[in-house]
């Protein structure tokens, strides 16, 4: 078995969580915080056996992998900034990081 | 030396926590949450010399393993159901994960 | 690589995690309790190079490392204490622990 300690961005943890349990993976959330940005994210504890691990990696790429999206401002923060408000800009989202550590062994009591 | 870190249910962290501290193992607690039920439950982190392992695995299983208990229904209940509350019905409690990790190097400075 | 799961004391925690980032370390902070003392410490993860483990436990332990003090009592203690209030008492502070793991894999998708 593998223990792989996941680490991603809060707006992402829900929707990795459900997409896991879905296909009956085993799953613990922790609440952290980011040490260079100080903001809160998420560390998920994911005991997966081997030849899953890259399923589960799979399911974390697609929930969370870094990803960019077009932001485009609001109606209303065009109005307010006139012309030139309401061009689109690329923005970076979601990004996950995956330790895999060995477990030498798994029980439940 | 290994790392048992242990998954367990809230009720039984603090019985848990006083038995291991008890007998000198050194544990520190994580507020953590189950993947499928949602619900709160508590990850220790346990450093143990490979010979206590299996010492500190019954400690675990005696104070948070899976057991049975007959629920009876309170008296006051049984008088609002009438004649069929009174049975007693199983319920399982408890219930604890422990992955065994190897730990290259401890220190304590 | 290898993950360095470091245990300290609350009041050193801001000073180590600035020290760590400061220098390009990636860190995540989970809080956590002592099993014996039942105060809220700090646990963080570090996944670090193999090479730079040994620069990470030395930042560690200039932040973190158990040290003494001489806590001479506040002038306003002494006065109300008398003659005996004034000696300096030794006491300790810090002290981190230092589990390293492998890390077979580590990804950032
Ligand atoms: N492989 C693994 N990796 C990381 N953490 C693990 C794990 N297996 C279990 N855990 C942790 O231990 C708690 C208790 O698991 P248990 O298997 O006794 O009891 C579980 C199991 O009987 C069932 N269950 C869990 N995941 C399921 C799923 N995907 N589909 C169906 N039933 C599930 O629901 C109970 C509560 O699960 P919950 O997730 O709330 O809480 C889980 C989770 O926090
Ligand atoms: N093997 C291990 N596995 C997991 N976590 C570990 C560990 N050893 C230490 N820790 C963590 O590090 C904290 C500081 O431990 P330290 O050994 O410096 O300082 C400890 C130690 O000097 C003493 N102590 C700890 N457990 C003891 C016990 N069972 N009996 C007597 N003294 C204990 O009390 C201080 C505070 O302990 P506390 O538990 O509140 O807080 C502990 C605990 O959160
Ligand atoms: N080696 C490692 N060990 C343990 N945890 C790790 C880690 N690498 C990353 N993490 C965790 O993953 C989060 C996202 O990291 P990411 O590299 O995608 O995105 C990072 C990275 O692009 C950048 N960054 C992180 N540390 C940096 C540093 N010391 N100097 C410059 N940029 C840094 O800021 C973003 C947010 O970092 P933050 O610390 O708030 O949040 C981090 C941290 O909680």
């Amino acid at each position: 078995m593998k223990l792989l300690l996941t680490i991603v961005q809060d707006t992402d943890a829900g929707k990795l969580q459900k997409a896991l349990t879905e296909r009956g993976f085993g799953v613990t959330k922790l609440s952290s915080t980011g040490g260079f940005l100080r903001q809160g994210n998420t560390t998920f504890l994911i005991g997966v056996e081997g030849e899953e691990v890259r399923v589960v990696k799979e399911i974390i790429t697609t929930n969370c992998g870094e990803r960019t999206d077009l932001l485009v401002p609001g109606a209303a923060m065009a109005d307010l900034e006139g012309v030139y408000a309401a061009q689109a800009t690329e923005v970076t989202l979601g990004g996950a990081i995956i330790f895999t550590l060995d477990v030498e062994d798994f029980v439940r009591v």
